[in-house]
């Protein structure tokens, strides 16, 4: 099945 | 020195309802602007961000700009303590390990203070960039906890798809397939029942149905909810607080292998 994304993936650290 | 007094002190009893399950514990971020948090789930998974700006609180006071640690199920335990009509005033000395919450009853008879440990938490902010989303829905906050409730007992995770026709939550599980669709509907007597869809492109996204559920319990914070999605993007679901701030969810999507 589709597997879960992480938000730091789409978000980088400032 | 930190003095934030909020009188309807019950938005912050639920705002700690709202995030204390999806976080454990966080740094608060005190600056002239507001009280606001940024924190993600230990699984990175999803991104939950609080405003709370200064002039909604009848008297905030914040000398400098600070961020204060503190554990959220310690920091529920102590303000599920304070009443319902309860004023609470946040406090916190330069260079004090604790701060105090206080509490006092609309009829000034009854006045509480709890004190509550800090803690040192090493935390990074992640950059949310400004975007226009491809597509927004707002709906009543109860509708959207209905459909992940009802859909949370068929699947673990739900197709949410945006097209000028309205907008689709599909699930699956072992016993069969879900599928609700939401029109667009504004006609109605209150707004907050209304349901609105803008649609720039037709975005499909699947999100873990136990984190939009666990993003439901901000539901007593507002009537109405608004999803933000474009494709390949972390869902938003927002919930404003009154005219003072929001509560922002943000969740990675499922991605095909």
């Amino acid at each position: 099945g589709p597997q879960q994304g992480s938000i730091t993936s789409f978000f980088k650290k400032k | 020195m930190l003095e934030l007094r909020l009188v309807q002190g019950s938005l912050l009893k639920k705002v700690l309802e709202a995030i204390k399950d999806l976080v454990n514990e966080a740094n608060f971020d005190c600056s002239s602007t507001g009280f606001s948090l940024q924190a993600m789930d230990s699984s990175h998974v999803a991104l939950v961000a609080l405003m709370l700006r200064s002039e909604g609180f009848e008297h905030y006071r914040c000398d400098r700009t600070i961020s204060i640690g503190m554990n959220l199920t310690n920091m529920a335990k102590m303000l599920k303590c304070a009443g319902n009509d309860d004023i609470i005033t946040i406090k916190a000395d330069d260079g004090s390990d604790t701060v105090t919450f206080m509490f006092e009853s609309p009829s000034q008879d009854k006045i509480s203070d709890f004190e509550m440990k800090l803690m040192e938490i090493d935390s990074e902010h992640l950059g949310i960039p400004d975007t226009e989303y491809q597509s927004s829905i707002k709906m009543p906050s109860q509708e959207f906890l209905r459909i992940c409730k009802d859909l949370s007992s068929i699947g673990d995770t739900v197709m949410i798809s945006v097209t000028k026709d309205g907008v689709k939550f599909t699930t699956s599980g072992d016993i069969g397939t879900a599928n609700i669709v939401c029109r667009q509907n504004t006609s109605v007597d209150e707004p907050e029942n209304a349901t609105e869809i803008k649609m720039q492109e037709p975005v499909s996204l699947t999100f873990a149905l136990r984190y939009l559920n666990s993003f439901t319990k901000a539901t007593p914070l507002a009537n109405i909810v608004t999803l933000s999605m474009s494709a390949d993007l972390p869902i938003v679901v927002e919930y404003k607080i009154g005219d003072m701030g929001y509560v922002r969810y943000y969740l990675a999507p499922k991605i095909e292998e």
